[in-house]
């Protein structure tokens, strides 16, 4: 089994870009989220500013865990509540420019991580499914 | 690299044993159906039916999708719907004696695939995780 070519592999030749990446910003209601979440059929999406600069995640979860209440779900809370208020910020990032390895590593405990620039700006994301796949492809070289 | 003792692992030895996984039943409402998957925080789970046969899978997709009416999530369903009206049937199943690539193969278009047993009756799941957890072990001996 050669593996020396997918070593050389960098997230950039891996990554889904920016312009093909569903997102959200951090000033839409929960509502909007959770449409743009429903729609696209993903279970968590990136989160950006106004400027394209990378501010975290959000998912399914994280809102409705937000407005489950004591006995129903409260879907008031969707119009009310921002999603700068319940962004996820604890998902790792790679740059363009790091190796297989590196994007490995990150995705062992994420279905995706970011891949942001110097200044944070985004640049795309990189899925669990991109590396299982050049691994699968080597794997029976 | 050596890769070879990778190639002898079995589905079994990866799997997360149905004592530890979280489920949801066929004749269950979407309502029990999503607050097993919120409290969980998993985005799908698997379906039994009451002897514990795999019948399907279900996510919080397929239930906000639903529910999803013209103007709003028409939270009343969710107690008029059950899962066998929405379960989903086409994920790939292993047995618990497949080998890693076969493995390897079923998780690169599913976040996992169950683990079940010749008469059908559910064994465990075998999830994306895992697959790169072994992989990332050995890909650095
Ligand atoms: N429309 C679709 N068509 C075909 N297969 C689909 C699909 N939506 C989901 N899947 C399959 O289900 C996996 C899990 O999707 P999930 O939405 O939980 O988790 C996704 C989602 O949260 C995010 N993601 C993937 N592509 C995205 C995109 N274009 N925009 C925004 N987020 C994306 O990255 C996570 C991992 O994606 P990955 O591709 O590894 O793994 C995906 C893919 O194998
Ligand atoms: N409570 C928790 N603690 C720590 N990390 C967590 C977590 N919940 C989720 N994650 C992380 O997020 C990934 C995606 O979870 P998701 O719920 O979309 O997708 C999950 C879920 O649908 C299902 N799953 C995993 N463990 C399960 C369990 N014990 N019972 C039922 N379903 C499970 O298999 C999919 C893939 O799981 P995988 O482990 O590869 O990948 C998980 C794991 O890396």
């Amino acid at each position: 089994v050669k593996l020396l070519p997918l070593l050389n592999i960098t997230a950039e030749s891996l990554m889904i870009p920016s312009e093909k990446v569903a997102h959200v910003q951090m000033n839409n209601p929960l509502e909007h989220a959770l449409l743009i979440l429903v729609k696209s059929g993903y279970s968590a999406v990136p989160v950006l500013d106004t400027s394209y600069k990378f501010k975290g995640t959000i998912g399914k979860n994280i809102i409705l865990n937000r407005i489950l209440g004591l006995e129903r779900f409260e879907m008031e809370k969707l119009s009310e509540v921002r999603v700068d208020e319940v962004v996820n910020q604890t998902i790792p990032c790679v740059q363009k420019q790091d190796d297989f390895l590196t994007c490995l590593k990150t995705v062992i405990d994420y279905p995706f991580v970011c891949v942001v620039d110097q200044e944070g700006y985004f640049d795309g994301i990189l899925t669990r499914r991109a590396i299982l796949k050049q691994l699968n492809k080597y794997i029976h070289v």
